[in-house]
């Protein structure tokens, strides 16, 4: 099973057309394998993006070299992943007939 | 199906299962269709409601077409069972069952939603594999015959919007294309994804508005002030390439360019920012504040025949 310990969404809005266009940009930096949640679609619209964990050093820094700001949507994929599968195998009470 | 319990995440089995129960529970209404098979083979289901009749017309509505948007399913589970208990007790469903049959797939990408809960709990596209490529999958959502190929879709097989080899190269795609012709008569298509809260209308792949686009967007505005009515979520709602960004091969643009004028894709909600791992516990209300949209849309359709 793959897991996403350490990756972490980040919540970009681009302020202006320099910054959509920037981050449309990472769209086509597959090394950092960036999965984008929400497209860049227009100046205010909010852009999510999970971030592996060694892309995100890099990630930040690119962005915070462009001045472009960002937050911290979710701190680790795999915390609720794993919460998500601990409430699946808790609430499994439900079994169908044969 | 009344201990079912509709406010966590299930399995595909056990979603199957409860498929099972339902049809076995009201045989006069509903019945299951198996309408293909995926790239794994695994069956398509397709749920049918109906008081009976030969070639109704009938509303099309399919959930969990990428796989990761898990909340799309769980709310595809709950319509199936809200239909069967207000069949008969809410008089605009019954309105409508009384003229229409619905169709409901609560799993359109069956394949995607098992390699989510087994292996990768964020893949979005079906399974398929691409001859002179490492990377699997289409993307379902570009995979149709509706400006296919063209910007806004990836022709790269590693690519989330990956557009497949060919227009309904995807088995996923291509029995709900085969059944949709067949059929001849579906006057409303809905798909259902996850999360940004947008109800959407042809076109994704072109900056022409369709012919019907100031009923579709009357409509829209009705489907949403009726779904913030309940919890507040606040939805846009416009065609999809004004609305959010150019998307080619898109499902509701071949739908809308088969005829069928009624054609519409939810984002549903997502309030608190957990984008595909929204918790179980939004997902009753996320499907109750959708199904009082789509209640609008079913009740529109049967009024304003075509």
């Amino acid at each position: 099973t793959e897991t996403f310990v350490g990756h972490q969404v980040l919540r970009i809005v681009p302020t202006n057309d320099e910054d959509l266009q920037k981050v449309q940009e990472l769209q086509d930096l597959e090394e950092l394998q960036l999965d984008f949640w929400l497209a860049p679609r227009g100046v205010g619209h909010p852009v999510d993006v999970r971030v592996p964990f060694p892309s995100l050093q890099p990630l930040k820094a690119h962005l915070e070299s462009n001045g472009i700001s960002y937050s911290i949507m979710i701190e680790d994929v795999q915390a609720l992943v794993d919460d998500e599968q601990m409430e699946m195998l808790r609430e499994r009470r439900w079994l169908p007939l044969s | 199906t009344n201990t079912f319990n509709y406010a966590t995440y299930h399995s595909l089995d056990e979603i199957y299962a409860f498929m099972d129960l339902l049809v076995a529970e009201n045989s006069h209404l509903v019945s299951k269709i198996e309408i293909g098979r995926s790239t794994e083979n695994r069956p398509i289901y397709v749920l049918k409601f109906s008081k009976g009749g030969t070639n109704r017309p009938a509303i099309w509505i399919d959930t969990g077409i990428h796989s990761r948007e898990w909340v799309t399913q769980a709310s595809g589970v709950w319509f199936a069972k809200k239909i069967v208990q207000d069949h008969e007790n809410d008089e605009g469903l019954a309105s409508v069952l009384d003229k229409m049959d619905i169709f409901l797939e609560i799993v359109t990408n069956p394949d995607g939603f098992a390699f989510t809960q087994t292996k990768n709990r964020m893949w979005r596209k079906t399974r398929s594999k691409h001859s002179n490529s490492i990377c699997v999958g289409v993307d379902p959502n570009r995979n149709w015959d509706a400006g296919f190929g063209g910007s806004g879709a990836s022709g790269n097989p590693c690519s989330e919007t990956y557009h497949g080899p060919y227009a309904n190269s995807e088995p996923e795609v291509k029995a709900i294309v085969d059944f949709v012709k067949s059929h001849g008569n579906i006057k409303a298509f809905i798909s259902i994804h996850s999360y940004s809260q947008l109800l959407l209308y042809p076109y994704g792949y072109t900056t022409t508005p369709v012919p019907d686009q100031k009923e579709l967007h009357e409509i829209s505005k009705k489907a949403v002030a009726a779904l913030s009515s309940l919890y507040g979520t606040k939805y846009k709602y416009g065609s999809i390439i004004t609305t959010i960004y150019k998307a080619s091969g898109g499902t509701i643009d071949w739908t809308y360019e088969q005829g069928i004028k009624y054609s519409f894709t939810f984002e549903l909600r997502d309030t608190g920012r957990y984008g595909f791992l929204l918790p179980a516990k939004e997902i009753v209300p996320t499907a109750q504040e959708t199904w009082l949209a789509l209640m609008v849309i079913m009740q529109y359709t049967v009024e304003h025949p075509y």
